[in-house]
């Protein structure tokens, strides 16, 4: 469902330039739980923000869902977004104005798959399998740290996407309420789903099947879980 | 350096209360190494911005630096705030349109406490010691998350605090970058600094001395911590 090769991304900033993917090259079968791990600085979320459509490559090929996705122009781009992937931001990116219903409800109206009879009902199961069934009316300030990074899990799962790409989703939680997460996101992947997640936590990155390790935007090692 | 007596923090929703801190009593002697640990939503951040003196407790007695809080105005609170504390908030709250090194001299300019002629030096140095010596010129969008979680440790230190509070500073780093944190604090606090930290990670918490533990708003256990 990914085909990456030799991706690079450079921020040109003045006369320094940062080298943040160095020649990235990766195959994502449909249906793989990988994880992404490497220090801070290492690449990580530039490499997702590649692969969830946000951003395109300085050079290198990428092939999401079969799609050339450095030849879709920004609309074409948008629709494979909306249907196809569901992405959990390092930084939630909620929208600070409206509730965590309307949150998980937002993708929903934008992308239209989800029957609009439905939707209302799916958004609180949705925040309920999160933990949050007892917080949908409550603005993003009105929120902890780790029941803002829910909200953005949920939303992430609105239009049930077949590539889940989660950008360490599980930073702001207790063990207990992060395992909960994991163990959805396992049973997500059960169903057929395409999971990547970068995570800083080796217990996290254990329910993966294969783990990728970035150093400096490149890949220095492949490794099938131990628990896999 | 801390007193504080039932404190009760009560959040008034339409018909709804949260009652985030559900009568929370804690001493905290100058100079302790002090972890909270709780589940999502237990109401650490909410305890740690009452300490903070960001917040006003719906009732309760808290008294910081010997000062009783509660009855002081916006101007003292400021005043205590910039010349005593450095707090890492759990979302950071970095300037957006000013880089790492502005974000760090700000604090600096505000208190007035670092001469001048120190100040750049200071906070160029504050940026080494958390790794990020090559990001200075930075803005925080062009900052990983785990740049931007470093920025905000190096600007709480700023000012030299007497009492460093940090909400999850290394929810967002690898092992390796959070242990350099976790020595760095372990340092200041050899210099007699007093170091209160929230975490969900339990190797973490061990770099503390005494670790409590909230649930619902509660404290339900006070542990020394084992490596004490
Ligand atoms: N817009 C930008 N302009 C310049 N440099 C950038 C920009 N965005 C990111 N960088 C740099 O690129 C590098 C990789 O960033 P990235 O966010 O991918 O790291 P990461 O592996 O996700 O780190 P973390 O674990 O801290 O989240 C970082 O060193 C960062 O400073
Ligand atoms: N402004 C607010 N209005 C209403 N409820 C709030 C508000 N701020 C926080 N809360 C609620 O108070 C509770 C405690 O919040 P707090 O941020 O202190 O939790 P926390 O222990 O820091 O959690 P986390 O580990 O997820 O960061 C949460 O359940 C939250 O929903
Ligand atoms: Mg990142
Ligand atoms: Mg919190």
């Amino acid at each position: 469902i990914v085909r990456a090769e030799n991706l690079v991304k450079v921020y040109r900033m003045g006369k320094v330039d940062v080298r943040a993917l160095d020649g990235v090259s990766l195959t994502i079968p449909e249906g793989e739980f990988l994880a992404i791990m490497g220090p801070s600085g290492s690449g990580k979320s530039t490499l997702m923000n590649l692969i969830g459509c946000l951003d395109k490559p300085t050079s290198g090929t990428l092939l999401v869902d079969g799609q050339d996705v450095t030849r879709l122009g920004d609309r074409r781009l948008a629709k494979l977004r909306g249907r196809t992937i569901g992405f959990v931001f390092q930084t939630f990116n909620l929208i600070p104005r409206i509730s965590a219903l309307d949150n998980v409800l937002l993708p929903m109206g934008l992308v239209g798959a989800i029957p609009k009879s439905q939707r209302r009902k799916r958004a609180i199961e949705l925040l309920e399998q999160v933990g949050l069934g007892h917080r949908v009316r409550h603005m993003p300030n009105e929120l902890s740290g780790g029941e803002r990074q829910r909200v953005a899990i949920a939303r992430a799962l609105a239009n049930d996407p077949k590539l889940l790409l989660a950008d360490e989703p599980t930073g702001n939680l207790d063990t207990k309420t992060g395992r909960a997460i994991l163990e959805l996101f396992k049973e997500l992947h059960r169903q057929g789903r395409t999971i990547v997640l970068v995570t800083h936590d080796p217990d996290v990155a254990s329910y993966a099947e294969r783990i990728v390790r970035l150093v400096d935007g490149r890949i220095v090692a492949v490794e099938t879980s131990p628990s896999a």
